[in-house]
């Protein structure tokens, strides 16, 4: 990660299992 | 659904707690921001859970905590969801 990713924060939708931050920056 | 409490918390694992917490959270911040509430329950996720916690029971909170994220999201010109 270069620290400015645009996609931050991770988006949570009810119902889905939570990645957090895994989500975005793999 | 019955009220979260620490100790429900505590036998779930890490990721299953952030989802609970979530779960929770997420229809409390949709009544408020209803095109942010996946973002801005993203960025709340990432507080330490005791806080969360707190703030499932103190709209308070909540509202402040919601309010900073808002203006963080602001800040970095976060579109809205659709």
């Amino acid at each position: 990660s270069n620290g400015t990713n645009i996609n931050w924060p991770p988006e949570f939708c009810p119902g889905v299992p939570w990645k957090g931050l895994q989500n975005i920056d793999p | 659904p019955e009220p979260l409490t620490a100790s429900m918390l505590a036998a779930a694992p890490l990721m299953d707690q952030k989802q609970l917490l979530g779960e929770r959270l997420y229809p409390m911040i949709h009544a408020l921001h209803p095109n942010l509430a996946g973002k801005i329950t993203g960025m709340l996720l990432e507080i330490d859970n005791s806080e969360l916690l707190h703030m499932l029971e103190s709209p308070e909170s909540l509202h402040s905590k919601v309010d900073e994220a808002i203006a963080v999201l602001q800040a970095h010109q976060v579109k809205e969801c659709s």
